[in-house]
């Protein structure tokens, strides 16, 4: 995942 | 990905294609809450702020933009389709969901992953989607008959954050570190908002009868 997002989920 | 959360994905489509055909089909929107629909849009053009910073995957991509586009074309078409304006129902569509609004957004900016621009609008977007529903909730009581298809777009709309529920559950029990006890907290809201719903819902179908909430 790219740093700082981690909301992968819609 | 998993099973749950893959499903949970393909029964919110469903909905909004059910929403879609129900407006198209009828050329109505009688027993649907524009106010719902505009916070639905608010939700997705708020959480997925990171659309085009941070690209995830193309079906991430294209669900998002796939959500953001249906939504803003089913507050269009309510809002200007000549048509379709006609048939809302204003005077029963009354829910102050500005309050929703508001509150929600107080409470991102107190309870939060973190204190940054796009965490308090991703926590805004999950504490507001909790409860967008009420106007229209609301507005099924008050309109008291319901038709199929409008039916059928709550149980979806219902449904598929029950399954992210299962996705959460299943993905504490096989990832180290996850913990999303935002969405989770506010999913298992969102979730019993339709528990009435739902039990209307299913004994409307037990008794192959026209779903009716009482008044």
């Amino acid at each position: 995942l790219p740093k700082g997002s981690h909301h992968d989920e819609l | 990905m998993n099973i749950f959360r893959f499903a949970g994905d393909m029964t919110h489509l469903i909905s909004i294609l059910v929403l879609l055909l129900k407006i198209y089909a009828t050329k109505s929107c009688s027993g649907i809450s524009l106010k719902t629909q505009e916070l639905y849009a608010l939700v997705f053009l708020t959480r997925y702020l990171d659309l085009f910073t941070d690209f995830i995957s193309v079906y991430n991509t294209v669900m998002k933009l796939v959500f953001i586009a249906s939504s803003l074309a089913i507050v269009w078409c309510m809002r200007m389709h000549g048509l379709v304006k006609r048939s809302y129902d204003k005077e029963l569509d009354t829910f102050r969901h500005y309050l929703l609004v508001a509150g929600c957004f107080a409470l991102a900016v107190l309870v939060n992953e973190k204190f940054t621009f796009q965490e308090i609008f991703w926590a805004f977007s999950i504490y507001l989607e909790a409860v967008a529903i009420l106007p229209q909730l609301v507005l099924l009581q008050r309109s008291g008959n319901v038709d199929n298809l409008t039916g059928q777009y709550i149980f979806f709309l219902g449904a598929y954050r029950a399954l992210y529920l299962l996705n959460w559950i299943y993905r504490y029990f096989t990832e180290v570190r996850f913990s999303r006890w935002i969405a989770c907290v506010s999913g298992i809201v969102q979730t019993g908002l339709y528990a009435d719903f739902f039990y209307y819902y299913f004994l409307s179908w037990k008794n192959n009868a026209k779903l009716q909430l009482p008044a």
